[in-house]
């Protein structure tokens, strides 16, 4: 069955160990799951095409499991996760936070549940007079455990080098939460975060989206997702494919996706069963 | 009165010193006693043999552990009794038809943190608190 022991059975007198038949095989599984707190077994649906490389996660995943390392290695007493040691960008641009962050293991030290989410919707406005290059993201935060608070919240895209068409320039990427859509013009939009980048600069950008999390999770009925726009310096707009910024149809171990960090609030109590 | 009270008190409690010295007597801690003695065993959590590796990254299981084993009386160091489980001990002794004996049960436990895909491919990192038996004892 599920459970073994660790080494050789050990001695404990009067104790048989035997394979599981498949329905005692099913009720483990179904208490496993209920100490594990989940209603029933996850289906995620199969990736589609083109399905990573066996072993090879994409971005989210892998970022969520270098998370998982960092946890385990300091409940082991081996602190020290993020100590720096990786690769730079090169010069002229300044370095790019590496993945995860010191300031994710912060996060990650109040945090009693992280959790990735998946860009659900992304599509590339076409470019008009009266509307600017932008890319859009939509993440479902409705699932989210009852007396779990966000305690931070990051979106994340991946910018590669594209120094060959914008030599010396230096890109303005605001990030924008969705207020409102309309049909027939440009949507409202409240400012969340700016970045200032190279076009030489290669690897994740952060955006803080901690307080658009909360409220998303407090009322899913207003999650309309975010926008992304780029801009020169001199103001002029800039399809975000152009300015190397990594959308859906990207490699898979740099799509965008968003991180939240999460704290209980309240007190559980297990529900009789 | 409350001093009659307490003289009667006082000849109790010498009436169950010496059912407890008696049985103590019966009762000799030896080799076998260690066998069958609240303590922890090892006990791995096979997340892949549950055929949960679809969902479940990381770990591939845990090693969960559970406390088995008799709490008789004496309650030895080892066993991290406490102190009601002696109480509970001897109460046991002078009534073990109506007292149970103390329980083998955890005294110490680990969080174990797990990593996974819900159903919409979203990924969760989850803690979660006394999971894995660190130690046990006598309650």
């Amino acid at each position: 069955g599920a459970c073994r022991p660790a080494e050789p059975p050990p001695a404990a007198p009067g104790f048989l160990y035997r394979r599981l038949k498949s329905h005692e095989k099913r009720e483990m599984q179904r208490e496993i799951l209920s100490v594990l707190g989940l209603p029933h077994r996850p289906r995620p649906p199969p990736r589609e095409p083109p399905a990573p490389p066996p072993g090879r996660l994409p971005a989210a995943p892998r970022f969520m499991l270098d998370l998982y390392h960092a946890l385990a290695e300091g409940a082991e007493g081996t602190a020290g996760a993020e100590t720096g040691g990786r690769p730079q960008p090169p010069a002229p641009a300044p370095p790019l936070p590496p993945v995860p962050s010191a300031q994710d293991s912060a996060f990650l030290n109040d945090a009693d549940m992280v959790m990735s989410f998946v860009n659900l919707v992304e599509y590339d406005k076409e470019f008009t007079p009266h509307q600017q290059h932008h890319k859009e993201f939509k993440f479902n935060l409705s699932q989210i455990p009852e007396g779990e608070a966000v305690t931070a919240a990051e979106f994340r895209i991946y910018k590669d080098c594209v120094v060959e068409s914008f030599k010396n320039q230096t890109f303005l990427i605001s990030i924008y939460q969705v207020l409102q859509e309309h049909p027939n013009r440009a949507s409202d939009l409240f400012l969340l975060d700016t970045r200032a980048v190279w076009a030489s600069e290669e690897g994740w950008l952060e955006f803080d989206v901690t307080a658009t999390s909360n409220m998303w999770v407090m009322n899913p009925q207003h999650n309309m997702g975010l926008q992304l726009s780029v801009v020169t310096r001199d103001g002029f707009s800039v399809n975000p494919r152009e300015a190397g910024l990594i959308g859906r149809d990207g490699p898979y171990d740099k799509q965008p996706f968003m991180v939240a960090f999460f704290k209980v609030s309240e007190v559980h109590i297990r529900t009789t069963r | 009165s409350a001093t009659s009270r307490r003289k009667q008190q006082n000849r109790n409690r010498s009436t169950q010193a010496q059912d407890v010295s008696r049985v103590s007597t019966v009762t000799d801690y030896n080799s076998s006693d260690l066998k069958t003695a609240c303590r922890k065993h090892e006990l791995y959590v096979s997340f892949q043999d549950l055929g949960w590796q679809d969902w479940i990254i990381a770990p591939k299981g845990y090693a969960a552990n559970y406390c088995d084993g008799e709490c008789s009386f004496p309650l030895n160091a080892h066993m991290n009794a406490t102190n009601h489980a002696i109480v509970q001990t001897l109460v046991h002794l002078m009534n073990p038809d109506y007292v149970p004996k103390p329980c083998c049960a955890p005294t110490k436990l680990n969080a174990i943190s797990v990593l996974y895909f819900d159903d919409n491919s979203n990924v969760i990192l989850k803690k979660y608190r006394n999971m894995v038996v660190r130690a046990c004892g006598c309650h």
